[in-house]
C-alpha cells in the first residue's frame, strides 16, 4: 500500500459517500445516471468475484464490501425508492449501456492475461470501468443544470482512478513485480475520458460559477 | 502467497 493507492482509495470511498448522501438525505437522484450505477454495480461484482476466495487484508475486504454495498444499493434507491425513483430522468439517461458491456466482454475474451473465468471477469471490470462514466457524462451534458453534490461525486470518481496511475508509477519504480499494463492502460483510458470534465469543472470553480459542460 | 499484480488492488 502506497500514499497514492491510500488516496485513491478515500478518493473512491469519498465519491460513493457523497452520492450516497445526495440521495439518501435529499431523497433525490436529479442529474445521476442510472446507467452508469448499474455498470459500475457490474464492475465490482465482476471485479470482486475472488473476495471470498482471496484474503488480501481487511482493509481489502471491508473497502470491497463497501464499494460493493454502496453500489447496489444505489442502484436500488434510483429503481425502487417511492421518492428517490420519481427524480430519476430516465428520459434523458438513455445511453444505451449494452453496447458498452458487450465489446468489453468481447475484448476481455481476446486480451487477457490468462484465460480463466476470474481473470476474463477482472479484465472484463477493468474494461468496463473505464467507460461505466460515459452514460453519466452524456446525461450531464444534456441536464443544463449540474448540481454541486453530482459535479463534485462525478470529479471524485475521475480523480480516484487518476491517483492509481501515481500509484502504478510508484508500485513500478519500487516492487519487483510491475502492476499488469492492462490495468494501467485502462485506467490512463478511463481517466482521459474525464478530461474535459476536469477541465469545466476546474473552470467552474476558479470563476466561481455554476458548472455547465457544453452541449 | 504473492498476488498476482495488481489483484491486490481495489
Amino acid at each position: 500500500m502506497n500514499i497514492f493507492r491510500l488516496a485513491g482509495d478515500m478518493t473512491h470511498l469519498a465519491s460513493v459517500l457523497v452520492l450516497l448522501l445526495k440521495i439518501h438525505t435529499i431523497k433525490s437522484c436529479a442529474g445521476v445516471s442510472l446507467k452508469t450505477q448499474e455498470l459500475y454495480a457490474l464492475v465490482f461484482a465482476t471485479r470482486y468475484l475472488d473476495i471470498v476466495t482471496d484474503f488480501i487484508s481487511v482493509y481489502n475486504t471491508v473497502m470491497k464490501l463497501i464499494f460493493l454495498g454502496s453500489s447496489f444499493s444505489i442502484v436500488w434507491y434510483i429503481r425502487h425508492h417511492r421518492v428517490v425513483r420519481r427524480s430519476y430522468d430516465k428520459d434523458q439517461d438513455t445511453f444505451r449501456h449494452y453496447l458498452l458491456m458487450i465489446p468489453c466482454m468481447l475484448l476481455a475474451l481476446f486480451v487477457h492475461e490468462k484465460f480463466t473465468f476470474k481473470e476474463v471477469m477482472w479484465t472484463f471490470s477493468l474494461y468496463l470501468e473505464a467507460v461505466a462514466i460515459l452514460p453519466q457524462l452524456v446525461l450531464l451534458q444534456r441536464t443544463r443544470n449540474i448540481d454541486n453534490l453530482t459535479g463534485q461525486y462525478v470529479f471524485l470518481l475521475g480523480a480516484y482512478r487518476g491517483l492509481y496511475i501515481f500509484n502504478w508509477i510508484y508500485r513500478y519504480f519500487t516492487e519487483p513485480h510491475f502492476v499488469h499494463w492492462i490495468t494501467w492502460i485502462a485506467g490512463v483510458v478511463q481517466t482521459l475520458l474525464y478530461a474535459d470534465f476536469f477541465y469545466y469543472y476546474f473552470e467552474s470553480w476558479k470563476n466561481n460559477v455554476r458548472l455547465q459542460l457544453p452541449a | 502467497m504473492e498476488h498476482s499484480s495488481g489483484k491486490d488492488e481495489l
